[in-house]
């Protein structure tokens, strides 16, 4: 464990408690793409399956439970508690486009040809393109609450500090998981163009962020 | 290292 790993779970943990907080507190999932977080929920679930048959640390366990629990309360908020405010048109990014390749690829590059590191390898692809439906939701809107932008800033914050862990541990341990990292690199890069707009609108204007 | 039976991170 590093500085840089240890704040990129505390910032992915923020960013999953802010978004569940915001549906919450406002009774609403307007602006939410419903499929970007049933995406993460399947990445939560594909690859904490290990939580089965290897034990890490006692971090490591809550932490993986917990990502599951948040996971599923904020799809079950998105699409049964607070359904009547989920904007399914807007959310119309086509996932199938996401979940074949991704599937595929998994199968094509992985570390073991076995049934939970198949699993674990498409969480990894799965994770760093689960965000793309909200994305896209928010581009096809022109707006987004800026709730919503700092639980995007926070999601990208982490995977950010996880580039920085693995240069540390690359360095330190030898350590180098290059499926992780390259999907880890996709992942922030589709980021970056918000990182932008986060910093030029949300943090020095106020309200929502809106695009040109 | 790489360990097929886990993995340590999240």
């Amino acid at each position: 464990m590093n500085i840089f790993r240890l704040s990129g779970d505390v910032c992915h943990l923020v960013a999953i408690i802010i978004l569940f907080l915001k549906i919450w507190r406002s009774k609403s999932c307007a602006g939410i793409s419903g499929k970007s977080q049933l995406l993460f929920a399947l990445v939560f679930t594909t690859r904490y399956l290990d939580l089965f048959t290897a034990f890490i640390s006692i971090y490591n366990t809550v932490m993986k439970v917990v990502f599951l629990v948040l996971a599923y309360a904020t799809v079950s908020l998105i699409y049964f508690r607070f359904r009547k405010s989920y904007d399914s048109e807007s959310d119309s990014f086509r996932v199938e486009f996401l979940l074949v390749p991704v599937a595929g690829l998994s199968f094509l590059e992985n570390y073991s040809f076995t049934p939970l590191e198949i699993l674990w390898t498409f969480s990894i692809y799965l994770e760093s393109v689960a965000i793309l439906p909200q994305l896209f939701m928010i581009t096809k809107t022109g707006e987004a609450e800026s709730i919503t932008t700092h639980y995007l800033f926070f999601l990208g914050l982490y995977r950010t500090l996880y580039l920085a862990n693995w240069v540390w541990r690359y360095h330190e341990e030898g350590f180098f998981d290059q499926i992780a990292v390259v999907s880890g690199v996709v992942q922030t890069i589709f980021y970056c163009d918000f990182f932008y707009l986060y910093f030029t609108r949300v943090l020095r204007g106020s309200g929502k962020m809106t695009l040109p | 290292e790489y360990d097929v039976y886990g993995h340590d991170e999240l």
